[in-house]
């Protein structure tokens, strides 16, 4: 489609401001309320004085998420209202990018619409996808939505700290996304307790000192 | 678009179809892992002997919700997989009512594909829509994809066994629902304890002895 041709093209040139910069972007997906924002939250208050990140929200409605995260920083969060589409495209990004001052930036963060489906088939440019889903929504996600899955190279399984509450087999949710995608890395967190984020940490390091 | 307009015709045929024979269909949408099919797999366990009951299941990869689904019913569970599209449309249900016998269908239900943007735009000939969302998503879902709040008529907030356990206020959930559509009926249920399933089945009783 024509319309997809034009982003991928953005895309692209997107790719390169970063890449000259060196500044790595993740592209956070998942569905509707997995946790991004409570994430980002988290990394920004503890990695905020060290790591100069800035970060790029999409929301069909609201600036709920951009607000939120703005609590944590002083530097740029670039909210982004689509309005009724689905999720982000490359030319939004493109355009948050203009009001960023990239040289002073070490790791860029795009929180996506939540939607599992449509996000998977927009390239905004980013380093890598990053899918996040949660303990509550079951195990079979990987194989009931496979392309987001696929897209994507780190997988974020959090809501860690409600296994004791729900019928949720860990191994088998890992084993559904490898099936789909057998390179998927995987972090195990609590956005909410704080568990299993030093690996994520260590990740996102990784990133701004040695290009992904 | 012509697309949409073409959707709608098929709908009104439907919907015309559903009303001659008198069966009321419920399209029931939420984000991923909501508990759409934990749902009608207790309603379908509880209420098949008394009530003659069909569902139509939509995902974009595999049959794993009807399959789970056929289990607890002798009845038709008609899966479709769209392969790709975020949203079921209504050829694809005018399709699976020719493998249903109406005169032998008391209510319909459709589980669309797990996405809270999308499905809001597609008219598939229900009665009513039916939002899901769950306790583990967060307050803000309704206005953050308020379309298909707006659309929907009856919500269900589900997973409340979890509410000792996230941060979830749930009046300010229902206020933010109230703020988009302040006609909606809620239900609060657990699929999982079947906490608060009673009110919900009074709904659908409702639905059958009397036109929704
Ligand atoms: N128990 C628990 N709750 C969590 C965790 N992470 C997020 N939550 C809760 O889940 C809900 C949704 O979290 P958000 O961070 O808003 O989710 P999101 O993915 O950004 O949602 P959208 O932007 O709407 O797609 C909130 O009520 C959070 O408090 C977690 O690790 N554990
Ligand atoms: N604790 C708890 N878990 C629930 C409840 N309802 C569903 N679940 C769990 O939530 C996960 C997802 O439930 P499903 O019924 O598959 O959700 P769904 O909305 O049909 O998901 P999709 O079809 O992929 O959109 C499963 O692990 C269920 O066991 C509930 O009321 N309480
Ligand atoms: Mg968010
Ligand atoms: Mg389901």
């Amino acid at each position: 489609e024509r319309v997809m041709a034009k982003n991928d093209e953005i895309a692209v040139d997107v790719r390169q401001r970063l890449a000259t910069h060196g500044v790595p972007a993740l592209n956070l997906v998942s569905s509707p309320g997995s946790g991004k924002t409570l994430l980002l939250e988290r990394t920004l208050q503890d990695l905020g004085d060290e790591l100069r990140m800035a970060v790029v929200t999409g929301d069909v409605q609201t600036e709920n998420d951009a607000d939120r995260l703005a609590r944590w920083t002083d530097r740029l969060v670039h909210a982004v209202v689509t309005g009724g589409a689905c999720h982000l495209d490359a030319r939004q990004v493109a355009t948050a990018l203009e009001a960023l001052d990239l040289d002073d930036t070490d790791l860029l963060f795009v929180e996506n619409v939540g939607n599992l489906v449509c996000p998977a088939s927009w390239d905004l440019g980013e380093t890598a996808k990053v899918v996040l889903f949660s303990v509550t929504e079951g195990e079979d996600k990987p194989l009931k939505y496979p392309k987001m899955f696929r897209m994507a190279r780190y997988a974020v399984l959090n809501k860690v700290d409600l296994l004791p509450h729900v019928p949720f087999d860990l191994d088998r949710a890992v084993a559904c996304a490898r099936e789909v995608n057998p390179e998927l890395e995987f972090f195990f967190t609590s956005a909410l307790t704080g568990e299993g984020t030093a690996a994520w940490y260590d990740f996102l390091w990784s990133c701004v000192h040695t290009p992904v």
